[in-house]
């Protein structure tokens, strides 16, 4: 099903995002 | 008590990201993360769609935090 393949990349995408946010802490530029 | 702390992580994610303050995110600002962030343009462009649920090119704070308390429940069950 390629919805639920979209599904799962873009969960993916999203945790790699809030993951690389938490780590550099000071957030946005 | 913890998903406090989860929307006031989001509020201030959002606010750093809002840096002039306009009270949504818009797909320019997510942009400007490139360089911030190991990311690429693309997946970028993938997270603003990912998290704008209505699709009106706008992140409301609102729909930052939803996607970000999805993010931790996902990842801290």
């Amino acid at each position: 099903d390629p919805n639920m393949k979209a599904g799962a990349t873009s969960e993916g995408v999203l945790a790699n995002f809030f993951n690389s946010l938490l780590s550099k802490k000071t957030g946005c530029p | 008590a913890s998903q406090v702390a989860v929307l006031r992580k989001a509020q201030e994610f959002f606010q750093a990201c809002d840096v002039e303050g306009k009270g949504f995110i818009a797909r320019s600002d997510m942009q400007r993360l490139h360089e911030e962030l190991p990311l690429s343009l693309q997946d970028l462009e993938d997270v603003f769609d990912a998290l704008d649920a209505d699709g009106n090119g706008f992140l409301t704070p609102e729909e930052f935090a939803t996607g970000f308390s999805h993010f931790f429940s996902q990842s801290n069950p």
